[in-house]
């Protein structure tokens, strides 16, 4: 009697069999309208729901929750997962000094970024850094990364708006060289991915500075054509990290995933905020959250 | 369920697709789909749907297609509003040039932006570029101050057109649009009826937090306008449609470049037509 009334019980808390696409198919929906909704790319969800679901199908369900919320929650941690993997720290491994290029669309925070992430070397990892001021387009760009440099007490290389960009590239590295600064930050004019002359230009800057670390800037805003860009940037510039600027919006950030997916980048660092010190390493739990919703 | 008709799965997951990646949004995607679905039985073609979707389309942007002239208001005074890097300072050193030019108008710029890094300076070389003269105060000066000194300028001076900058901020930085709130309000102290035209810059580039940005900046401004920039990539800018079908705020203009000249009216036809290529 006794060991009957046991045996249904332990089979009830193993619950209720295996997810199947029947029973996950509602929560399917609606992270696919969450994630869109978020501005992950339409391709993008499409992709990472097949491969997401067809690793859940099958799967034991666990006792006390649904089929449905079950599948949400291995949908998270894939996302982490996803987000998380790769190499989140600088390369610094080269001889020096180790170059880092700023690259993105206009106005998506590579000047500030590029200020901050000299203030978190100099004081997080004792780095001498050399800021550079390679954008000689937008008005009152050298003066803008001046402004900042100076305020962080960083050297930034003296730039004209009359310079080459690709010049300054070089000579600014050999400068960096001969005064004993082991990393040089160069700042870049923002760019669409389809002007020629400028993605010309930036596969130049690459090519004379052989860069450590190629980063790519990105709003945390930006929608669906995340993807275009990010892929174009990609094999242009072989991307090695991301920042992803203004996370103190209320923007999803769905591109995150959206660029993840296109150049296998992980986001390095976000950006929190327009003062100097609001930059923090990326990490992927909280994005994932905004994302899914 | 939509075996009868050319609306079958493969050509709503087609459509899905078009439409999401222009930004456009699922409430309006949604609409769009359910019009399909209403009028399934009269296609005969995918492009039959797709014409249909863009004709849709076209009535809702052609309801918010408004052109910008320079405001009669001696002076007539806007103030450009909109997330940081958006294009607010790029596109008054265009629009000064244009109401100059085109218009022969005397136009003063208002150095607004008080707090970030070389934002006088980027105005002021506008500000020769379209050879208009720009008023600015000391750093860190109360963004308000600006505004109420350059449209008392203006007055003294007689000039036709003060367009205020202000600094980029995020719609949800609530003490950052409290500064906007303040902003407009001593403009409408320093000349009753300004501003005549609020207008919010949207990046092309935005995802879905440009519906909010509007939303937002509206209700604590109030909006007369959309500005759309970097329509010069590859982003459509999709996300206008729901901004207008939700708050009915006019397009007026797009940018096109980081040129002065690349300032266009916005044509609701062109951009049905771009929206789909
Ligand atoms: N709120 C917020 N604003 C940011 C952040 N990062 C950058 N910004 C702001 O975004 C705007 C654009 O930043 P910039 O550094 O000028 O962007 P950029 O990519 O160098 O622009 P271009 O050189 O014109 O392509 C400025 O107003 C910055 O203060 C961030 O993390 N949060
Ligand atoms: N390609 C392109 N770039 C543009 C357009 N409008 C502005 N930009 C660029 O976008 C970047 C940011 O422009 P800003 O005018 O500084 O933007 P903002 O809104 O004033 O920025 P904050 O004051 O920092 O908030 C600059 O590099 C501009 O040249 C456009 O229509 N097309
Ligand atoms: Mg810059
Ligand atoms: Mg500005």
């Amino acid at each position: 009697q006794l060991t009957e009334k046991l045996e249904s019980t332990f089979r009830n808390l193993r619950g209720r069999g295996k997810l199947s696409e029947d029973n996950i198919a509602e929560a399917v929906r609606e992270i696919k309208l969450s994630l869109l909704e978020a501005d992950v790319n339409f391709r993008v969800v499409k992709e990472l729901v097949a491969r997401i679901k067809e690793r859940a199908v099958g799967a034991e369900v666990m006792k006390s929750i649904t089929p449905g919320q079950q599948f949400v929650k291995i949908f998270h941690d894939e996302l982490i997962k996803t987000l998380g993997e790769g190499d989140h720290s600088l390369n610094f491994s080269v001889k020096p000094p180790a170059v880092i290029l700023m690259a993105g669309l206009q106005g998506s925070g590579k000047t500030t970024s590029a200020a901050k992430l000299a203030l978190l070397l100099k004081n997080d990892m004792k780095r001498r850094v050399l800021l550079v001021p390679a954008d000689v387009y937008r008005p009152a760009a050298i003066e803008q990364l001046n402004t900042l440099a100076r305020s962080i007490d960083v050297d930034v290389y003296p730039t004209n708006p009359s310079d080459d960009p690709v010049d300054i590239t070089a000579n600014s590295i050999e400068y960096a060289r001969k005064n004993g600064l082991d990393t040089v930050i160069i700042d870049t004019a923002g760019r669409m991915q389809v002007d020629e002359a400028l993605m010309n230009e930036i596969s130049k800057i690459r090519e004379v500075s052989s860069p450590a670390e190629v980063l790519f800037v990105a709003d945390a805003m930006t929608g669906q054509d995340a993807v275009t860009v990010a892929k174009e940037f990609h094999n242009r510039l072989t991307i090695t990290g991301v920042i992803l600027t203004k996370m103190d919006g209320d923007a999803r950030g769905g591109a995150a995933l959206s660029i993840h997916n296109v150049t296998g980048a992980p986001v390095k660092f976000i950006g929190v905020g327009e003062k100097i010190d609001a930059f923090e390493l990326f990490h992927p739990d909280r994005i994932v959250s905004r994302i899914i919703g | 369920l939509f075996s009868a008709s050319v609306v079958d799965d493969a050509l709503i997951e087609e459509l899905e697709e078009i439409l999401y990646t222009a930004d456009i949004g699922s409430t309006a995607v949604q609409w769009l789909l359910d019009g399909v679905h209403k009028e399934r039985k009269s296609f005969e073609s995918g492009d039959d749907v797709k014409t249909f979707m863009k004709k849709e389309i076209l009535a809702v942007l052609q309801s918010v297609e408004k052109p910008l002239l320079p405001p009669d208001g001696s002076p007539g005074v806007l103030l450009m509003v909109g997330v940081n890097g958006a294009g607010k300072t790029t596109t008054i050193g265009k629009l000064a040039s244009l109401f100059r030019k085109k218009y022969d108008k005397k136009v003063l710029l208002a150095a607004g932006d008080t707090f970030r890094a070389a934002a006088v300076e980027q105005l002021e070389e506008w500000g020769r570029r379209a050879e208009c003269e720009v008023i600015k105060e000391q750093e860190g000066t109360d963004p308000a101050a600006v505004a109420f000194n350059a449209v008392s300028k203006a007055k003294a001076q007689n000039a036709d057109i003060v367009i205020v900058d202000t600094a980029g901020r995020l719609q949800n930085r609530v003490n950052l649009m409290e500064e906007l709130k303040k902003v407009r309000r001593v403009i409408d102290k320093a000349h009753q009826g300004a501003p005549h035209e609020v207008l919010l810059v949207v990046d092309a580039n935005n995802g879905q937090n440009a519906v909010r940005q509007a939303v937002e900046f509206h209700q604590m401004i109030g909006l007369t306008g959309i500005i759309v920039t970097k329509l010069d990539g590859t982003a459509k800018g999709g996300v206008v449609i729901g901004i207008a079908r939700e708050l009915g705020i006019p397009v007026r203009l797009i940018g096109i470049g980081e040129k002065i000249e690349d300032l266009r009216p916005f044509n609701a036809f062109d951009f049905t037509e771009a929206l789909f290529n």
